[in-house]
């Protein structure tokens, strides 16, 4: 059955949208089945792979909130072996609407549970997270095996690090006691920038073997490609963004075989 | 009276800290009385003008949720003229907190209100948003006389501002009828970059005089200066970035005068 994996971090711009992209489209070059959940209202994830807005009748919302299917709102995309559910602004209402959901932790568990066979298709089921510690993180690290972590090589990025794992330790005690650290990635990495390497050392010191070996290092290529609606892979398959996430997907998969 | 002016955009990592650390810290160097209040449960404001996490022990929280005088949790910073309400993380909890509350999206803007002497002692109130449309965004938008969007040169960060524009005229329509957009100000910009020149030519010939002449330049002395606990405009006041963050309050300033 699927691996879920949320990516999270509630620093806002560390690179989550773009991981869990590139991830995802590295992961299915090399014949794994993937399905993107893009749980941001900003959608960057659906518009990163092409879907656009009006195309979005059926969305993360429906799935969470509303209990529609998983193969109904699930979406192919231009990459094969790539499905997204996409997502909109209505996500952005779930705070609110969920309050007086006694489950409200749980939803998307619940939802990717129901139909056991749904979860089959898939080899690795990918979460994009939104930049907060909000109720719709929490459901994604509920729904979760593990959580992978971007991590820009920048000072502020660090500073919220502590408090998300732990977030990710209350989760595990409270509401999913199988919860892990999948891998902290260092995201656009620069090698001759002195707090790239400073950040570097500190999280290999302090993280030790949760610091994924594989760098994603800062790359135009990679904040060019979204605009053309693909994955670096895809829009430039010899780029050094799209070497190092085709690294990364090997990584994880051997650290899970 | 003192100007507020909330500096948000819900998509993460576009400067708004940076934005308004340095902003701050310029119009203090013009002799204007600035008050930063940190309404991100990161604190990265806080952190970035060197208040330590335990000397936080009234911040924004207690100034929100409990009513505490803003005399009491305004504090001074080591730049002259320069004070902050910091932010801690119990202001994660404030969209639980403040959900049975009728006036929970008025209560900064009362809690400013409450000692008129109070704001005279300002000529700005820059307010730090965390990366959400969140009840402490609308707060901040509420409380305000207009929004300061920084907008970064990137194709996912121009996305999210049709949304956030629709957001600030609801805000106008139903809770606060003076709120404007003080501008849009480019952050993290790369002339080499078609990416940069991209966006800056979009949001020109969209927006037009609502962006600021100024344009922030990526610089690695604007990322380097947080880990040394003050603004660029202190750690180098020669760097690019110090150069364009005083152009913009020579900018904000001749637009207010
Ligand atoms: N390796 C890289 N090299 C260059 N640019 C990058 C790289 N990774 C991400 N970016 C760019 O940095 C910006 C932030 O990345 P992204 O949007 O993926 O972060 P995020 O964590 O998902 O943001 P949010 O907190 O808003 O969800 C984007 O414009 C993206 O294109
Ligand atoms: N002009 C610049 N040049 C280089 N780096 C910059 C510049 N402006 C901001 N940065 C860096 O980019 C990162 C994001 O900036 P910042 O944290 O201010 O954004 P933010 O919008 O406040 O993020 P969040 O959404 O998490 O609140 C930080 O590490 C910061 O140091
Ligand atoms: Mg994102
Ligand atoms: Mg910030």
């Amino acid at each position: 059955a699927a691996k879920i994996i949320s990516v999270t971090n509630q620093k806002g711009g560390v690179g989550k949208t773009t991981t869990t992209i590139n991830l995802a489209a590295a992961l299915s070059q090399l014949k794994k089945k993937v399905l993107i959940i893009d749980l941001d209202p900003q959608g960057n994830a659906s518009t990163g792979l092409g879907v656009e807005v009006e195309d979005r009748e059926l969305s993360t919302y429906e799935f969470l909130v509303e209990g529609a299917p998983l193969e109904k709102v699930a979406m192919e995309t231009e990459i094969s072996g790539l499905s997204i559910v996409p997502a909109t602004i209505d996500l952005s209402s779930a705070d609110i609407d969920l309050i007086s959901n006694e489950k409200r932790s749980h939803l998307l568990h619940e939802a990717l549970r129901k139909k056991q066979e749904n979860k089959k298709k898939y080899d690795f089921i990918l979460i994009d997270c939104p930049p907060s510690l909000n109720i719709l993180t929490v459901n994604a690290m509920v729904a979760s095996h593990s959580v992978l972590i971007p991590l820009q090589s920048e000072f502020f990025a660090l500073e919220g690090l502590s408090q998300l794992l732990l977030t990710v330790k209350e989760v595990r005690q409270t509401a999913n006691e199988n919860l892990r650290v999948e891998g902290i990635v260092l995201t656009m990495f620069d090698g001759r920038n002195n707090l790239s390497k400073q950040v570097e050392a500190d999280a290999r010191s302090n993280l030790k073997e949760l610091v994924f070996e594989t760098i994603i290092p800062r790359n135009v290529r990679v904040s060019e490609a979204p605009s053309y609606s693909m994955p670096v892979l895809t829009y430039d398959p010899s780029s050094k963004g799209s070497k190092a996430y085709m690294d990364l997907a090997k990584e994880l998969l051997a650290n899970n075989s």
